[in-house]
């Protein structure tokens, strides 16, 4: 099954 | 002061429908170089990156840099007052916290101002790399929001597939499954009509339809879209704004556990 990823895991707090 | 005059109240307003189902308020970045905005929805899954230039403006004065915290719901409510052909002047002092927009009649002879009170937003904001993209799609903006509609009936995500044969979407649910097939437009009279495909490593990815579906809000600002993909990064879809500026989205992969 797929999981939905979240931005946080590409791009880090600026 | 901050002061930013459109001719065309539309851009604005078509701006905003292409922001307000993915977030609720969001903060205005105004400097030299125009208004910025970069805000990621509820659930940090897609984010809005907004660009307009000040020269895009009839009219831009930023003395000093001004953060505006505003509430969508509020916003829209304001623009909805404004007329299509109205131009609109947002504009605000210094360290203040209320922006006022004047709209103005094309004859000049309705000239209304709404004060909106601004809020203090603690978003927190993403640093987004410079990223070669393995894949770019640019296709009409109408046929991508036309496919996004079509296949969502099916299913909940979207598989998009691009190899040097062409580019495909696909979707699959309890009543069966949806493929759309496109190829790189053979000969190209019209740009804004092409489907143009460069490509340097096939990527297939998966995506949530219905943020997708947010995205094609923005439809009526460009006549093109443009999909940027590389393997397990988030899909950009942008939509340039003719002699103003961009609204980029990003939206994260769906992976297998």
């Amino acid at each position: 099954s797929l999981t939905q990823t979240k931005l946080k895991s590409f791009f880090t707090p600026k | 002061m901050f002061e930013a005059r459109l001719l065309k109240s539309s851009i604005l307003k078509k701006v905003l429908e292409a922001i307000k189902d993915l977030l609720t308020q969001a903060t205005f970045d105004c400097d030299d170089n125009g208004i910025q905005l970069q805000a990621m929805d509820n659930s940090h899954v897609a984010l809005v990156s907004l660009l307009l230039r000040a020269d895009g403006f009839d009219k831009y004065r930023c003395d000093r840099n001004v953060t505006m915290g505003m509430n969508l719901g509020s916003m829209t409510k304001i623009l909805k007052c404004a007329g299509d052909k109205d131009t609109v002047t947002m504009k605000a002092q210094d360290n203040a916290d209320t922006v006022t927009f004047v709209f103005e009649s094309p004859n000049q002879e309705k000239v209304s101002d709404y004060e909106m009170k601004l809020m203090n937003l603690d978003l927190e904001h993403l640093g987004i790399p410079e990223t070669e993209y393995s894949c770019t799609i640019r296709m009409p903006s109408a046929e991508f929001a036309r496919m996004c509609r079509d296949l969502s009936q099916f299913g909940e995500s979207i598989v998009i597939s691009c190899t040097k044969e062409g580019v495909k979407f696909s979707t699959s649910g309890d009543i069966g499954s949806a493929n759309i097939k496109l190829a790189q437009t053979a000969s190209i009279d019209k740009e804004d009509e092409a489907v143009i495909i460069e490509m340097d490593e096939p990527v297939t990815l998966t995506f949530a339809c219905q943020y997708l579906n947010y995205f094609t809000k923005a439809t009526s600002l460009s006549p093109q879209v443009q999909l940027s993909m590389s393997a397990d990064v988030p899909l950009v879809v942008e939509y340039r704004i003719p002699d103003i500026g961009h609204i980029r989205y990003y939206l994260a992969p769906k992976i297998e556990e």
